[in-house]
């Protein structure tokens, strides 16, 4: 298909600054209603993401601080890539959302299984 | 497409016990690495759904045990559902995963946003 990530993506992307708590981040997904949350420095760079996994993590482990549970190596994607090429890195990496950065690595949206996933039930 | 959910359903899918705290769920999620857990009964009765999005909810809330945070009336579906339905209805309720149920009601698979989305990757 001619469908991109740029086509599907979430625009206002709910992003978190690291140096928080776990609860903090809790509270974000909830009142937002996500799984994902990109975490940015203070200057505003990329440097992790948290999921409601890691969330789960932590309740496990009785942790306190993002830092502690965040994802540093961060798989992201681009608004071209097409969205099979998205699909296939979420299947390699075994994860489910992935950050959309521009030229300058800034955030510009996240694309997530549950939104490719829509695609079959539409397509067929 | 001809697939249906019983040829994509996870089989072994890991379950638990009503009653439970929500910091036994947790480690269930990150031992196994799943997102999602059906809640069944002493008499292995579906009776509910708890996901990582609920743990988190549970940070964001100080809860302790799983009855306060699981969902009650869980969205199913059956194996021989074409997967476009079961995308269909999990998009009609923002859900990212379906219990697979048998004539008897029994839990004997579990069908994800993220094996779908898969699809996406092999299928173009
Ligand atoms: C390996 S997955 C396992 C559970 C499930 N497959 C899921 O994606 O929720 C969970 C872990 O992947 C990490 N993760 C999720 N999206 C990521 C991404 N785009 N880049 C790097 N790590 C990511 C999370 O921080 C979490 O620790
Ligand atoms: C409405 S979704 C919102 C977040 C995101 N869309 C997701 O699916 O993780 C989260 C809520 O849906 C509930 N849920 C997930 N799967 C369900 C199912 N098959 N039937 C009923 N409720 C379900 C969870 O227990 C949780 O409270």
């Amino acid at each position: 298909s001619r469908t991109v990530v740029g086509d599907l993506m979430i625009r206002n992307v709910q992003l978190i600054e690291e140096g928080t708590t776990i609860a903090v981040a809790a509270r974000r997904m909830i009142q937002t209603s996500v799984n994902h949350l990109p975490v940015l420095s203070g200057s505003g760079t990329l440097v992790g993401i948290v999921t409601s996994w890691d969330i789960a993590k932590a309740v496990a482990s009785n942790y306190i601080w993002l830092d502690e549970i965040m994802s540093r190596d961060v798989i992201t994607t681009t608004p071209d890539e097409s969205i099979e090429a998205a699909a296939k890195k979420m299947q390699k990496h075994q994860i489910s959302a992935l950050p959309v950065i521009d030229e300058s690595g800034h955030v510009i949206g996240l694309i997530t299984s549950e939104a490719i996933s829509v695609l079959i039930g539409v397509w067929n």
